[in-house]
């Protein structure tokens, strides 16, 4: 399995709809500072259902979604869909929520509770997106954690 | 179950004694129960001695050799059980040449089994890339990516 | 004093703007007293808003741009009451070409006042010192100093 | 004013007595991962009366002492001394201190309680160690503090 596609309208410095290919292999993504390299991080974790935002630098859900520039006014709707797979399955992950708070997932199309993606993804054997995705700023944290914290690691693997 | 995660922790431990070592160049680690006889309470220590090194606190490592400690923690799970994709944000930032050169060519190995999107400032980084995705604001809060062509030595 | 602080925090305010559009190449930014009735109990808000960009959470931002904003801040308190040294371990470490050159020309404007102390791992960085020490490990665990010659140009 | 010289004795990976001369203007160091750049800051700290040794990576006493390799046994004493001036004077500060803990400070030879070194580097216009020492990763402390830490930064200068 690997992620073949990324596709984020709305969310943080992405106001148009950007889809992101991807291959098996190693990608390397790249920028100035600010240029928004993290925003493509940060918006994966969202779609793999980040409840917590200040992980991913927010406070509101406002601040997650295009807040507009001199040329373009906010957006009131953030979407951002993760295609997983392989040659013979794809599992197709989507995520929307609006200024409100209001919030939808859906896998395959289908309207469906967090839990459910959560479910499907440990059947492919893939655990909690902390395991897999390091942010900026936190490799550190599995040397500096507390005992305890890095059990959690072990058990993503066990 | 206790028999699962013992199991899982003496696999990874194994792990993480050789990808230290590759990682350091030399040395010995090794991971430690906190509570040996209720594993399935236990924290996970880390003990690890870079080349030569005297075994000390944690803490006093400097952030560089932080990095590669936490890293071969990390590819130490991804050996027992390949996590099928790895997005990394920067972990490269304060390594030297020498450790950038160790883990990327561990990448190299594991990349078989996982996918890797790594962001990156570092120019040596860029050379184990598959595939690369510039990031650019022409227009100031909008973001917009472009491929840049390889050519594969 | 009351009057003291309110002199100080108007004139770091006004370096501040300054110091920020000169980092940043451009852009507006201001420091706000939380509390304005009771200045000796207010804390300090930053207010920042890079050249195009809107005005945003602060967390928002990248880490090269928070390390951008937080040399601006420092940089401001410096050009009010310049601190006779200041020494600064691997601040550059996430910033891209064009801050860092931003960056190295502040200083160099500062080193009139104060007197620099930098750990760095940046060739760039390297390029403005009067002089330069390597720090080795011949023996493990054991450091050692050396002067580097610096040929001025 | 300005940083004459550090002199480090026992201190973390300086066994060796390691006299360091600065001059005025851009000093720079460098070095591969862990050969002690980041010690020589942690010294500095130190003898200006660093008390939480958690913000020099130590949580005891022994962790800031040289603590022996596969040739050398461990010390006993760690010894930092600091000298700031210029052409008019100089001011040269002492800290020493054992494994059990023991510790004194200097000024100008005469031992003092660390309290008369932080009035006479008033008297000269330097302020909290704060103020003018930025550790490795703390730079972004001062974007991602809450307004009341960031006030304290102002008091200094004020
Ligand atoms: N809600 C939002 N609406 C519009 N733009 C946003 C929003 N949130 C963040 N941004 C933009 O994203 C930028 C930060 O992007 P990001 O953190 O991805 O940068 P980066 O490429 O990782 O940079 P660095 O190399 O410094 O880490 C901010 O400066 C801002 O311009
Ligand atoms: N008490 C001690 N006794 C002996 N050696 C020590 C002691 N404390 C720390 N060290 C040594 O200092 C090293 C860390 O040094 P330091 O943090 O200064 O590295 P650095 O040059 O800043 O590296 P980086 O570029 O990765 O930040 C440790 O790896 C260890 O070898
Ligand atoms: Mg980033
Ligand atoms: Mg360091």
């Amino acid at each position: 399995m690997f992620i073949k596609q990324i596709e984020i309208q709305g969310f943080k410095s992405f106001p148009e709809k950007t889809k992101i290919i991807f291959h098996p292999g190693v990608t390397i993504i790249v920028g100035p500072n600010g240029c928004g390299k993290s925003n493509i991080v940060d918006s994966v974790l969202w779609v793999l259902g980040e409840q917590r935002l200040k992980n991913i630098r927010g406070d509101r859900t406002e601040d997650i979604i295009f807040n507009g520039n001199s040329r373009r006014p906010p957006l009131g709707m953030v979407y951002v869909s993760l295609i997983i797979g392989n040659e013979e399955k794809e599992l197709i992950i989507e995520h929307r929520a609006f200024r409100d708070g209001e919030s939808e997932y859906k896998l395959n199309g289908k309207r469906v509770r967090l839990k459910e993606i959560q479910d499907a993804l440990w059947a492919e054997g893939i655990g909690e997106k902390e395991y897999f995705v390091i942010s900026q700023g936190n490799i550190n944290q599995i040397v500096t954690a507390k005992p305890a914290e890095r059990r959690l690691f072990l058990e993503e693997a066990a | 179950s206790k028999e699962l995660f013992l199991k899982a922790f003496n696999e990874v431990n194994e792990n993480f004694k050789k990808v230290f070592n590759i990682l350091f160049g030399g040395g010995r680690a090794g991971l430690k129960l906190t509570n040996k006889e209720n594993p399935l309470e236990s924290g996970i220590e880390i003990i690890a001695q870079p080349p030569g090194k005297r075994l000390q606190n944690l803490m006093l490592f400097s952030g560089g050799e932080k990095t590669l400690i936490s890293l071969a923690f990390l590819f130490a799970l991804f050996q027992f059980k390949p996590s099928p994709f790895c997005i990394l944000d920067e972990v490269d930032a304060t390594l030297d040449d020498a450790n950038l050169t160790r883990f990327l060519n561990f990448i190299e190995q594991l990349k078989e089994k996982t996918q890797f999107l790594i962001v990156t400032h570092n120019l040596k980084t860029m050379e184990i890339a598959d595939y690369i995705y510039g990031v650019t604001m022409t227009e100031p809060n909008v973001s917009s990516l472009y491929s840049i062509k390889l050519e594969k030595k």
